[in-house]
């Protein structure tokens, strides 16, 4: 299912009862199939190669849904838009010990059907315009958040001039705007048909961050002796909406 | 983000345990060379053209 703009997907595989009643007779107890989703891309000189997206073992025994994270997939997709190849998801399945049976565990392990189907893997794709759903960038600096309001990037000044423990020793910067996501975010409705993979609610998360690099003053030999450190994740360039765990969309290729 | 968090990175980074102790008699004549002024400048520089991700 697309909605105008992809933004947020869940892919969803079902294995059907009638393949599981068939497995607990072939395979031990505890048995698990490695289900691997790859990407497939078709280069313009014919050429193609895969990325992986996602790979996880499934017990044979099991049964439910199985999430498969296909958004990063999906998002590079959509950046090769005009290109207009389809998206070629590819759905391998391989036994987790190999032995005798290894390159049949395909036939161990079965997709749901959709109507009008043939037990084809199922892809959902359920999007949200994130110009109402997302973040809002910066916050307003004149205007203090107030309880409710839309997440977004505020400034936050680290003083490391006021700090006793950096005292003497933190030669520089003085201080430095780290920033803080602060804001809510607006929950997708829930419909019948669809149960979200991710638990609790979107969050208002620091989605992109930078390093802070510091002059210190180390001893040596009963000397002080100045050097630079790198402190990984200091500053937030970006907030966003995610589900705890979900992938934030970026423009990057693989 | 907090001063508490900053230092305990900073430590993390260096492998200490506690913060040094730097009499201001130490560290007033200290010149910071130019090759490690040079190299804080370029990480500087670097932080803000490359941005790591978050979840």
């Amino acid at each position: 299912r697309f909605s105008q703009r992809v933004r947020e997907v869940a892919g969803r595989l079902l294995a059907a009862e009638a393949a599981l009643r068939r497995l607990e007779r072939l395979s031990p107890h505890g048995a698990r199939a490695r289900v691997t989703v790859e990407w497939l891309r078709i280069h313009e000189d014919s050429s193609n190669r895969t990325y992986l997206v996602d790979s996880r073992l499934v017990s044979l025994q099991g049964s439910g849904w199985k999430a498969f994270d296909v958004t990063e997939a999906v998002n590079f997709w959509r950046q090769l838009g005009r290109s207009g190849q389809p998206l070629l998801l590819q759905v391998s399945v391989q036994r987790a010990h190999l032995g005798p049976r290894a390159s049949g565990a395909h036939t161990l392990l079965r997709f749901a059907s959709q109507p009008g189907g043939h037990g084809e893997p199922q892809l959902e794709l359920h999007t949200l315009d994130l110009g109402a759903y997302g973040a809002q960038g910066d916050c307003d600096p004149e205007a203090p958040a107030a309880e409710g309001a839309r997440c977004c990037r505020q400034e936050t000044y680290v003083d490391l001039r006021g700090m006793r423990w950096a005292e003497n020793w933190v030669l520089e910067p003085p201080g430095f705007l780290a920033y803080e996501c602060v804001g809510a975010c607006q929950q997708p409705p829930e419909t019948p048909t669809f149960r979200r993979p991710f638990p609790g609610p979107r969050q208002c998360v620091a989605s992109e961050t930078t390093s802070l690099p510091l002059i210190v003053g180390v001893k040596e030999g009963g000397r002080p002796r100045p050097q630079v450190v790198s402190l990984p994740n200091m500053r937030v360039e970006k907030c966003s909406c995610a589900w705890d765990g979900a992938p934030v969309p970026r423009r990057l290729g693989p | 983000l907090t001063g508490e968090q900053v230092r305990a990175s900073l430590l993390r980074q260096l492998g200490l345990r506690e913060a040094p102790v730097l009499d201001q008699r130490d560290v007033e004549g200290l010149v910071t060379p130019a090759h490690v002024r040079a190299q804080y400048v370029a990480l500087l520089r670097r932080s803000h053209g490359a941005h790591s991700r978050g979840k």
